[in-house]
């Protein structure tokens, strides 16, 4: 299953709709210091079911909402989705949160539970815990990490 | 349970020690089980020892020594799961230029995909498709750019 | 011991507004003394604000931008009280080459003394002294070097 | 008060003697990952007397002193001294730690209590707590701070 496509509307500072084209191999992001380049962790940590506001940077469900400014008003809506291509077959995953507190995770168009998202990525080799992100100034942190933690990264994996 | 477990866990030791070779001039390392009884329960600890040392507390280990071993791991994790996306969000930041230069030649012979973040532009150079984000009255905005964009 | 702790607050502050200014493109900056009854019982909080935005949340700020308010916050406590030598290691390693370059330039226009640990060629123009550490067989070895020898 | 130099010896990865030229203005330290560069920093808390292992990256006293390897003995002391010039006279403070557990602190070539070095720092603006030495990885966790710690940052400059 390979990633193809990240795509996202509303989330944090990307209020408008944006397309990112994902390479089979190294896909670079850069630019300027607070431009939005984590906030694009954050969104595939949370359209990936992350539950922890921390993981994703925030206090509140709503502060993924984008918040607007003098020159935009805010988002009612937060959206992410995910585009994996597996032998062929187009898989779409999203998740989207509207300022009201709604929540629904959506697969292939389908509004799903947390849940059916994850069965689909665990047959796919993604676990739980997606110990393949890592965020910024989080890579010593792994080495220090407890040796029951390792063994859990390592059981998740078998 | 137990067998894939341990078996799991020899694939991906057998990695870690060809990262920590390739990463670290001279240095070895491997990962322990913490015997106590039954290996589901027990820890995991990680042994490195940098040329000619004896084998080193990881506390003592510097800032950059530290994110390559933890890229080590990360790699050495890949062995043994390549179905998954890897997002690494300015990892070679503590990395000097020598180092740097490892971990763009390790992201280019994987066979995984990797979305990373860096404002180094020794990484940039491993990216196939590189985008660019920038931020316009608060609002993000991406642009696909050319790698030979980026360089100049 | 009331009016020597506003009379420092005060300066500080102005001074962090200052630097706040140079260092955020259009941000603004100042600190709070949270009220509640003795000035030297209260806490003191960090306001920002980005160019034309809400205050802002010092959590959501990037990696990139807290260690610019850090770098603001120790540079304000510099102007109260310039007798010391200040030891920075690696706090330019979340920047970008624009805001290096002006925290190159704000160690270049102060008068304290700087001891800064750097992997950024452009950080180390800034040095009037430079010192290149290596380690052989385990030992660490330190010689000065010139800047045009560090830079090719 | 000015730095001028810092001498270290049998401290951590300095094995032998070691002299660093402090300019008056900024002195940059460069080098590999590994060289050496942090415990340069460790030193220099150390010599202000440090009491704090974690802050110097060391879990027992005697992880500061040289712990040699197959090419070269274990050091028997650690030894970091510090030169300051004020007004034309010259201050040094040093530390020494033997493996034997023996600890002193030295002004000026004599004996003395760390309180009496505190002292002669407290008078030129050095105060207990050197908020003016940043470790690696420590900028942002400055930002962070609680509202107290920062108002005890300002009260130990007033
Ligand atoms: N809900 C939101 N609405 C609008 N803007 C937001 C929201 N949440 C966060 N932001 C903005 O996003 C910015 C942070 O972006 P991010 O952390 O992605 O930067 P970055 O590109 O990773 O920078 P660095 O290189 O410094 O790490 C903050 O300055 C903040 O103003
Ligand atoms: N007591 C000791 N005796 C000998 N070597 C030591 C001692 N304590 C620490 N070291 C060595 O010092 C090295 C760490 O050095 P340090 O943290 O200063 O590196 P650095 O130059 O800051 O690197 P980076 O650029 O990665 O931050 C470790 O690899 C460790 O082997
Ligand atoms: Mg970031
Ligand atoms: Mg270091």
């Amino acid at each position: 299953m390979k990633l193809k496509e990240i795509f996202i509307k509303g989330f944090k500072s990307f209020a408008d709709p944006t397309r990112l084209e994902i390479s089979d191999k190294v896909t670079v992001v850069v630019g300027p210091n607070g431009s939005g380049k984590s906030n694009v962790v954050d969104a595939i940590r949370w359209v990936l079911g992350e539950q922890s506001m921390k993981e994703i940077r925030a206090q509140e469900r709503e502060d993924v909402v984008f918040w607007g400014n003098e020159k935009r008003p805010p988002a009612q809506t937060a959206y992410v989705e995910l585009v994996f291509e597996d032998a062929g077959n187009r898989i779409t995953i999203a998740r989207e949160l509207s300022r009201d507190g709604n929540s629904r995770y959506i697969l292939n168009g389908d509004v799903v539970r947390l849940k059916d998202i994850r069965e689909v990525l665990m047959q796919r080799g993604f676990g739980k815990n997606p110990y393949s992100i890592i965020g910024q100034g989080q890579i010593d942190k792994i080495v220090s990490a407890s040796p029951e933690s390792l063994r859990m990264m390592i059981e998740e994996i078998a | 349970a137990r067998e894939q477990f341990m078996k799991t866990f020899n694939k991906i030791n057998e990695a870690f020690k060809r990262y920590v070779e390739t990463l670290f001039y001279g240095g070895t390392g491997s990962m322990r089980i913490i015997e106590d009884g039954d290996v589901l329960e027990s820890g995991i600890e990680i042994v490195i020892s940098k040329a000619g040392k004896r084998v080193q507390k990881l506390q003592l280990l510097s800032g950059g020594e530290k994110a390559l071993v933890g890229i080590a791991l990360i790699m050495s994790m890949l062995e043994a799961n390549s179905g998954v996306f890897y997002v690494l969000d300015e990892v070679d930041a503590p990395l000097d230029d020598y180092n740097s230069e490892k971990f763009r030649r390790l992201l280019e012979q994987e066979n995984s995909q990797f979305i990373v973040i860096t404002h180094n532009k020794l990484i940039m150079e491993a990216g196939d498709i590189v985008h660019g984000v920038t931020m316009v009255d608060g609002v993000s905005k991406v642009v696909q750019v050319k790698m030979e964009e980026v360089l100049t």
